[in-house]
């Protein structure tokens, strides 16, 4: 999804 | 029902959302809109929540072509997935998802103080009905855990019914009324009355249709077969009449003496001496 051009360096992977 | 076949349904739509990107949060307290660059969102567009079952999805999408720009799937709330900031009502922090299990933080901030309401509202009503959904689903699969209480019948089980002299009776309903009785046949005996004998001829007549009910003992005796069957005794319009009852010590001697004098009513006194 787009938000990923904007935040991608956000995304962590998701803990359980 | 499968979560691929349920309907989505739209809980909230808000056509002007604005997201930040938001310094990770300290460990030892809740989010605070103040840290964000609140004048320079990082995406404008518009927010829509949808449920699908018991998940709800907060979508950011394009406002002009609606294209989907992140989602925040939620599972309960409040939760993970969506935070309220703890120094502003208008103000939420919402995990989203990239659909390949990453996720990230991001800010969400209403300008509208009513829409930042809306949103609130909208997933607290989406999670209520959630809860009560799960309650009635639990209580319905208690009860059908509980043993079944089985009343049929075996294979081949019978059962035998005995029900007082009802099968003397059958039958009985389509006789012509002998005329004459009138609707007087329908009032029953007045309870403890003189009772007489009936003579032989009577109750032979009566034999063919009806068991000549019991004779009471006393005044305790008489019960309410013998009202039922006042019902369909016929009145022994072809056989001789029985003596009067003797009025000097009955007390309800003067209904015989009246009727009697009523031409068409003759045969009553007949009928009130079987009891």
């Amino acid at each position: 999804p787009p938000a990923l051009d904007i935040f991608g360096d956000l995304f962590e992977s998701t803990p359980e | 029902m499968a979560a691929e076949l349920e309907y989505e349904s739209v809980l909230c739509v808000k056509p002007d959302v604005s997201v930040y990107r938001i310094p990770p949060r300290a460990s030892n307290r809740g989010y605070r809109a103040s840290d964000w660059k609140l004048d320079q969102p990082d995406w404008t567009g518009r927010l829509r929540i949808t449920s699908k079952g018991k998940i709800a999805y907060i979508k950011l999408e394009d406002k002009v072509s609606g294209e989907l720009f992140a989602q925040a799937p939620v599972e309960q709330y409040p939760g993970i997935a969506v935070e309220t900031v703890t120094d502003s009502s208008r103000y939420f922090v919402i995990r989203i998802q990239d659909g390949t299990g990453r996720s990230a933080f991001i800010g969400i901030g209403f300008t509208d103080r009513g829409d930042a309401f809306d949103f609130n509202v909208s997933l607290q009503d989406h999670f209520k009905w959630v809860k009560q959904e799960t309650e009635i689903s639990k209580e319905s699969q208690e009860m059908d855990n509980r043993p079944k209480l089985d009343l049929g019948f075996k294979e081949g089980q019978t059962i035998k019914l005995s029900i007082g002299n009802i099968t003397a009776k059958k039958g009985g309903a389509s006789k012509p009324r002998a005329s004459g009785t009138g609707g007087l046949s329908l009032l029953p005996p007045p309870p403890g009355g003189k009772v007489t004998i009936p003579p032989p001829s009577s109750s032979v007549a009566i034999s063919n249709h009806v068991t000549p009910p019991p004779i009471p003992k006393s005044n305790h005796g008489g019960n309410d077969s013998d009202i039922l069957l006042d019902l369909d005794s016929p009145a022994p319009v072809s056989t001789s009449a029985p003596a009067p009852v003797s009025t000097s010590n009955d007390l309800w001697g003067d209904f015989s003496t009246a009727s009697s004098s009523v031409p068409n009513q003759a045969p009553q006194p007949s009928n009130w001496v079987q009891f």
